[in-house]
């Protein structure tokens, strides 16, 4: 939570106010939630020592805002063969947007000039490549400009976005993945972002994109400043993290530098993404430079969060982390991955195992969905494949098919986590299929492998097809990439069955279980400091210049841990080393008295005191309850977390527990019910709720229960009366009998047998008949239609059996009725 | 329609022996190497002035005899491949 006017940063760079994307913790903010870049320069980290390279059209190196930070040594010009990756300029202008790229990345600070880059410390290249022939050579060539000078090539283009392609690295390209993450960075690995498609109006996926589809490169998603999934979004499983970007006309706009030393907010789609987690990647590099490849990824999957992004698919896998294939896991925190970054340990090392191989052609019938299974150890008896905990799976698969835009394909992992492979799309009319098409996904992440996987492979025709031409899938196998141990403790804590985010949470014990953590506080050592005794040491001068800190007892030295006494505050105990501060860091307060750094209660952040209830905000992972000035990591009953401002709010009066809003109750308090998201009154016997007066109105005086005042609007009937047609009548009309209907508490009338005018029982109990019938046992009978001859006759006719006759049943039709 | 596949006269080629060997082999079939292709050892790019420039048919003729040289592991004409900005 970013708190404004007393830590906000003021940079005179004209469009730094504008950047609404570093801005979203502030009160008009429409973005609302932070990718927290400020908060990580707060801590101290711009970029510093870190490389980053643009591979696009070329880069403009005398740019004002770029200058500063440009790196020859980073850059080159592949398509021209030279060491210069100025862009070539034309009357469109259309080699500005490697330009428009580095500027997001390390625009300089403070320099009076167009924006800020997120690394505005970091040293920027360009490769210029885009800008004549692409090749396998080209992209080869690119992607291997000296690994072990820079960290990080960023991306923003790719194959075709038009629906149809399905292209990727060459064999070169591939190698040249391999070599820089095996290679890069003196054996650490090049980091490789990568823009996501921008063909979402055209229904495109960027599974069909080899870039973004890589394990080696992190493909970025973006969304807009509301939160909205922008138009030119594409869906995968394999995006790894979001960030900000362009959108609707009416949204934030992304600012950076342009061709010809400009300034422009032209600059839109995933483009502005990759860059973005290039420089927060720069931030973490800085952190902790020992991060490998992989590092880095886990970073991003540990750190990023849904936030407030709107999609329908996000759900929580089997290793605990929320994940979407709009946005992978969520909107990128640069603070929270510095954070990470600097305590982080190297993760295991990566393990392959080919879980599953079928060569089994299969047909895959029309409109239906073709299942197969696979059922693995994950390698358990290989120790150096043996992959117990997921990063990667990829499905290699070879499919023949007359109209490959026809195919869906999904993944399903022991864990029951469903990843979309392919989705349909409606322009690819193609009858190449995939041959040997490697499809991966980042949805497993931290789950375990082993178990069953299945594939499921479904064909629904978008348009008439032959029905006699059908798919086929003629081989897949699954691989799987991972560790053998955890990579961090906390995978252990969550395995469990992939879900989709639930509105509800569970309910929770009152106030104390859930806003006091249990876990055992590290304490602190609370002995007094004392200074070393100088006795017999005679030689130990004091006439140096101390520390500013040091108090009116002077020092050993000039450091600030030598003073023997402090001005303001001491942080830190005997065991630890003592040193004397102006102001306390977070997470500790000063005490006045004491003249001592002391540690706030945990959770807190900043506080007034040790106690749990002087905490003034909140660490990372807590919410702070302003009635109580306590941090909790679950808000107690009656409020509910505000995702976007970390604190607990109350909820609506009448709810119990709420979601993400007051008035999204999930339980009432005793007295109300739920009904459409709201806690209305329970209403006494005799009355009902009214939405629009809010309060409890009489029923009508028939009515036992009702939803309503009319007569029309009963659900139970006072004592003895009966529903009939909706309203409770004291008896039944003619025509309808007194009925009790299973299930039902409330007496009923219900309909007589035709003609019959009073029933008793049941419907077919008629006693009396209309005017024109007669009552024949229990039927109504027209008069007309049923006449009996002669009494004796009659009775002469039923005795010997003749009513089975025709002729006598018309003849005494009512005797041999009443005989049956 | 698919667009057709669009070829450059240059090469990618697999050749075992260093870089003097790919010299020796680009100059014994008519090629210009330029040189190793990145960091990818063994990879070199060669330039064939003789094919043309930008072609929708994949070249025939030197690239036969250059594929039988017993130091070439592997050659590749290159394809123009379309990419797009995002």
């Amino acid at each position: 939570h970013v708190r404004s006017d007393a830590h906000s940063i003021y940079f005179n760079d004209p469009i730094w106010s504008n950047m609404w994307y570093m801005h979203c913790g502030d009160k008009h903010s429409r973005c609302r939630s932070e990718m927290n870049v400020p908060a990580a320069w707060k801590r101290g980290y711009t970029g510093k020592n870190v490389v980053v390279t643009i591979l696009d059209d070329g880069i403009e190196r005398n740019h004002p805002d770029l200058a500063a930070n440009y790196d020859a040594y980073a850059s080159y010009d592949v398509n021209g063969n030279d060491y210069d990756p100025s862009p070539r300029y034309d009357a469109s202008n259309e080699n500005k947007h490697g330009t428009r790229c580095a500027g997001e990345v390390a625009a300089s600070a403070n320099n009076s000039y167009c924006i800020v880059g997120i690394a505005y410390n970091a040293k920027i290249g360009g490769i210029r490549m885009l800008d004549g022939d692409v090749t396998d050579v080209v992209e080869a060539k690119s992607l291997g400009i000296r690994p072990n000078y820079i960290d990080i090539y960023s991306a923003s283009w790719g194959p075709d976005d038009d629906g149809k392609t399905v292209d990727g690295p060459g064999r070169l390209a591939k190698q040249a993945f391999e070599y820089g993450i095996k290679k890069g960075r003196q054996g650490l690995g090049s980091i490789f972002v990568w823009a996501s498609g921008n063909g979402g109006r055209e229904g495109d996926y960027c599974s069909c994109d080899g870039y973004t589809n890589s394990i080696y490169t992190i493909s970025v998603s973006s969304t807009t400043e509301n939160g909205y999934k922008p138009w030119y979004l594409e869906e995968c499983a394999s995006t790894l993290a979001t960030t900000y970007s362009s959108g609707a006309f009416y949204e934030g706009k992304i600012v950076t530098t342009d061709l010809r030393q400009r300034c422009t907010d032209g600059h839109t789609g995933t483009s502005v993404s990759a860059p973005m987690v290039a420089g927060i990647i720069a931030l973490a590099l800085e952190a902790n430079n020992q991060l490998t490849w992989r590092d880095v990824q886990h970073l991003l999957v540990k750190t990023s969060r849904p936030a407030h992004l709107k999609a329908s698919d996000w759900k929580v896998n089997g290793a605990g982390h929320k994940v979407s294939h709009l946005y992978g896991f969520g909107l990128v925190d640069a603070e929270g991955i510095v954070v990470e970054a600097k305590k982080w340990k190297a993760v295991p090392s990566q393990h392959m195992c080919v879980a599953a191989s079928d060569k089994r052609p299969r047909i895959i019938p029309i409109e239906q969905t073709l299942r197969t299974t696979a059922l693995t150890n994950a390698c358990a008896d290989h120790f150096d494949q043996r992959v117990v905990f997921l990063e990667h799976v990829v499905v290699r698969i070879s499919i023949s098919h007359p109209r490959r835009g026809d195919l869906q394909i999904h993944l399903i992992s022991p864990s029951g986590t469903k990843s979309q492979l392919l989705a349909r799309r409606l322009l690819d009319h193609s009858n190449d299929g995939f041959t040997n098409w490697e499809f991966m996904t980042v949805h497993c992440w931290g789950e375990k492998a082993e178990g069953e996987w299945t594939l499921e492979v479904h064909d629904i025709p978008s348009q008439v097809r032959n029905p006699e031409k059908q798919g086929k899938l003629k081989e897949w196998s699954l691989i799987l990439y991972g560790t053998a141990e955890h990579p961090y403790n906390t995978f252990s804590s969550h395995q469990s069955r992939s879900r989709m985010l639930e509105i509800s949470t569970p309910e929770l014990e009152p106030s104390k279980a859930a806003l006091f953590h249990k876990q055992v506080e590290a304490t602190e050592d609370e002995e007094d400091y004392s200074a070393p005794s100088i006795q017999g040491s005679p030689n130990i001068l004091q006439t140096s210049v101390c520390h500013p800190e040091c108090g009116d007892k002077g020092c050993d030295g000039p450091k600030a841990d030598q003073c023997l006494n402090c001005i303001h505050y001491s942080l830190g105990s005997i065991k630890t080393g003592r040193k004397c501060v102006n102001i306390c860091p977070l997470g500790y307060f000063g005490d006045s008295i004491s003249k001592r750094c002391r540690r706030c209660s945990r959770g807190c952040e900043t506080c007034i005191g040790r106690s749990q209830n002087q905490c003034l905000s909140c660490r990372r992972g807590f919410y702070y309850h302003q009635e109580l000035n306590t941090c909790v990591t679950l808000c107690p009953a009656g409020f509910y977390e505000d995702e976007s401002q970390k604190y607990c709010f109350k909820c609506h009066p009448n709810c119990k527990k709420c979601v993400d809003e007051p008035e999204k109750c999930t339980i009432c308090k005793e007295g109300f019910s739920l009904a459409g998201g709201s806690c209305i009154l329970d209403c006494a016997p005799g009355t009902y709720f009214n939405s629009e007066l809010i309060k409890c109105e009489k029923c009508h005086s028939t009515c036992q229960t009702c939803v309503g005042p009319g007569k029309e609007e009963c659900i139970y009937c006072v004592n003895n009366f009966k529903i009939h047609e909706k309203k409770c009548v004291p008896g039944c009309n003619e025509g309808f009998y007194f009925a009790k209907v299973p299930g039902f508490l409330q007496k009923v009338c219900a309909r007589c047998e035709e003609n019959c005018l009073h029933c008793e029982g049941s419907s077919k109990n008629c006693v009396k008949c209309k005017a024109g019938f007669m009552l024949v046992g229990n039927t109504c009978i027209a008069n007309d239609t049923c006449s009996n001859a002669a009494e004796m006759f009659c009775e002469m006719v039923k005795s010997n059996n003749l009513c089975e006759r025709k002729l006598f049943t018309q003849l005494c039709c009512r005797t041999c009725l009443l005989a049956g | 329609l698919r667009s057709p596949t669009v070829y450059t006269n240059h090469w990618a080629v697999e050749v075992l022996g260093g870089p003097a060997e790919a010299d020796r082999v680009a100059s014994a079939h008519g090629y210009l190497n330029l040189g190793q292709i990145g960091n990818l050892e063994n990879y070199y790019h060669f330039y064939h002035s003789k094919t043309f420039k930008r072609s929708t048919f994949s070249s025939r003729g030197t690239h036969t005899f250059l594929r039988m040289d017993p130091k070439v592991k592997w050659l590749q004409q290159q394809e123009v491949k379309r990419r797009v900005k995002r």
